[in-house]
């Protein structure tokens, strides 16, 4: 999902 | 650990001794170090003077650092005692243990509401002794100088530094030197584009950017293209409600979007976050 997508975008 | 013996008299005369090299900075790197008398533990921030820009000599050197000692809050790394000799700086201040926010969250992921809340709740407090008693701008707010003392209570730490040695007064733009990438995630709007900004906001808005990255795990807006960074950041609230986890509260979520308001005028204060309710 879109979500899931954006959970693994700009990590720390 | 090679040392000098100019280096070695300094820290005979102050009753230290050096431990292991904890980091590296681009200016110099951070020891750990035991204080003879009592066994303290203490961590020494050596610094070189060549290395510094003169602005930065000229106000910290000589005046502003001496302030820092003055400075005494349970969420900020205090700092015993600077010296100047062999054209370098010493910087003995409070070790934390359990080392930064930024080791933290690589090995655990995202906090939960109740451990955020605490924490947060800790550096507002620090940052609004530092803006309301010190009257002065953190300037570098990031995971990276929030520590972990033995208790897991955070500290913030290195403030008024490394900003200023990247600000060119002539140009009066920060120089992009490779001291201010990584502190990109943290930077508000007027930061990105370089114009004029208020530093007490400025640091407004990193503990939105921190608040953010700890109950989500990440950073919210795409740091490394600057331009689309400003998209992010310009398309409010929409964007940053957006990509917020769904497990979250709607008093965090409402907290976040206050702080990071593109809008430095509408942005809160620090004391407005205190009194927020998510942090009563």
């Amino acid at each position: 999902t879109l979500k899931t997508l954006i959970s693994k975008m700009n990590p720390i | 650990i090679e040392i000098d013996s100019k280096t070695q008299a300094v820290l005979d005369r102050k009753n230290y001794r050096l431990l292991e090299k904890l980091s590296q900075g681009s200016f110099g790197e951070v020891y750990k170090g035991e204080f003879k008398i009592d066994h303290r533990l203490v961590a020494i921030k050596i610094l070189d003077i060549s290395k510094m820009s003169m602005k930065f000599k000229e106000r910290y050197v000589a005046r502003e650092l001496k302030a820092l000692i003055e400075c005494r809050h349970l969420n900020v790394v205090q700092i015993y005692d600077i010296i100047r000799s062999n054209n370098r700086l010493y910087i003995f201040m409070e070790y934390c243990s359990n080392g930064t926010l930024t080791m933290f969250i690589k090995k655990f992921g995202a906090c939960s509401e109740s451990l955020a809340r605490i924490w947060f709740r800790q550096l507002v407090d620090a940052l609004l002794y530092i803006h309301t008693e010190l009257k002065m701008a953190h300037r570098d707010i990031k995971f990276d100088n929030v520590l972990l003392d033995e208790k897991f209570n955070v500290k913030l730490t290195d403030f008024g530094f490394a900003k200023e040695l990247a600000w060119n007064d002539n140009k009066q733009q920060l120089e992009l030197t490779a001291t201010i990438c990584g502190t990109e995630p943290f930077m508000c709007p007027q930061l990105v584009q370089r114009r004029p900004y208020n530093p007490m906001k400025a640091d407004v808005w990193a503990m939105g950017v921190l608040l953010f990255g700890l109950l989500n795990g990440r950073f919210p807006f795409n740091w490394a293209d600057p331009s689309l960074m400003l998209k992010e950041q310009t398309n409010y609230p929409k964007f940053i409600r957006s990509v917020s986890k769904n497990t979250i509260s709607e008093e965090a979520n409402d907290l976040i979007a206050k702080i990071l308001d593109p809008d430095e005028q509408t942005r809160i204060t620090v004391l407005e976050i205190s009194k927020h309710l998510w942090l009563k």
